[in-house]
């Protein structure tokens, strides 16, 4: 089963 | 004082009917680059980022950078009340907790304007990383409208696969499965019919078909749509604004832990 990400994963707070 | 003036207001319009269901509140950054946003949806799962080029516009002042925390919601409500063909004027002065929208009816026998509350919003802003897709696909928009739609009423979640076959939308729900494979097609004489597919490595991932079908809500804006795929990175659902810029959606794909 997949389970949803958030962006923040892969996306950092600039 | 920020001001920007469009003769093309429907094109403000079908922006804000492109993204005010998917993010509640949003900073609008003015500089002299142009007028842009970048937020997420409330669940943390999509991020918008828009781009009006200043050149874009028929008329952009920005003397300062300012940043304006607008409701979508209420600002779409605004924008609804313009006319397709009116004249869209937007200015803010600098210190000022209100926006002005000017609508002007192209014989000028109508002209209209509405204040809009600015709010104070704590918005995180996030880096997007320049990234190589394994995968790039261009299509029709109303094409992948059509085809998120249509598979949403037989699942929730779609799987976008690049081969060299094409790129295969695939969903399976309680009543069955669902395939749809779209292959490259540059012999059409109209380019915004064609489908090109650059592939560098084959990719599929997993996403959730209601953001895919919140972005087609863009599909006005652009008669292709530009989504590049790398494993296990977001997809960049992309519609181009016609010479001035662009609406990106950024979607978190569904991972095996």
């Amino acid at each position: 089963l997949k389970s949803q990400t958030r962006i923040a994963r892969f996306f950092r707070a600039s | 004082m920020f001001e920007l003036r469009l003769e093309q207001g429907s094109l403000l319009k079908k922006v804000m009917e492109a993204i005010k269901d998917l993010v509640n509140d949003a900073n609008f950054d003015c500089s002299a680059t142009g007028f842009s946003m970048q937020a997420m949806d409330s669940s943390h799962v999509a991020l918008v980022a828009l781009l009006l080029r200043s050149e874009g516009f028929e008329h952009y002042r920005c003397d300062r950078n300012i940043s304006m925390g607008i409701n979508l919601a209420n600002m779409a409500k605004i924008l609804k009340c313009a006319g397709n063909d009116d004249i869209v004027t937007v200015k803010a002065d600098d210190g000022t907790d209100s926006v002005t929208f000017m609508f002007e009816s192209p014989t000028q026998d109508k002209i209209s304007d509405f204040e809009l509350k600015l709010m104070d919003i704590d918005s995180e802003h996030l880096g997007i990383p320049e990234a190589e897709y394994d995968a790039i696909v261009r299509m029709p928009s109303a094409e992948f409208a059509r085809i998120c739609k249509d598979l949403s009423s037989i699942g929730d979640t779609v799987v976008i696969s690049v081969t060299k076959e094409g790129v295969k939308f695939s969903t399976r729900g309680d009543i069955g499965t669902a395939n749809i494979v779209c292959r490259q097609n540059t012999s059409v004489d109209k380019p915004e019919e064609a489908t090109i597919i650059e592939m560098k490595e084959m990719v599929s991932l997993t996403f959730a078909l209601r953001y895919m079908n919140s972005f087609a809500k863009a599909t006005p804006l652009a008669s292709q749509v530009t989504i590049s795929l790398s494993s296990d990175l977001p997809v960049v659902v992309e519609y181009k604004i016609a010479e001035m810029g662009y609406i990106r959606f950024y979607l978190a794909p569904k991972i095996e832990e």
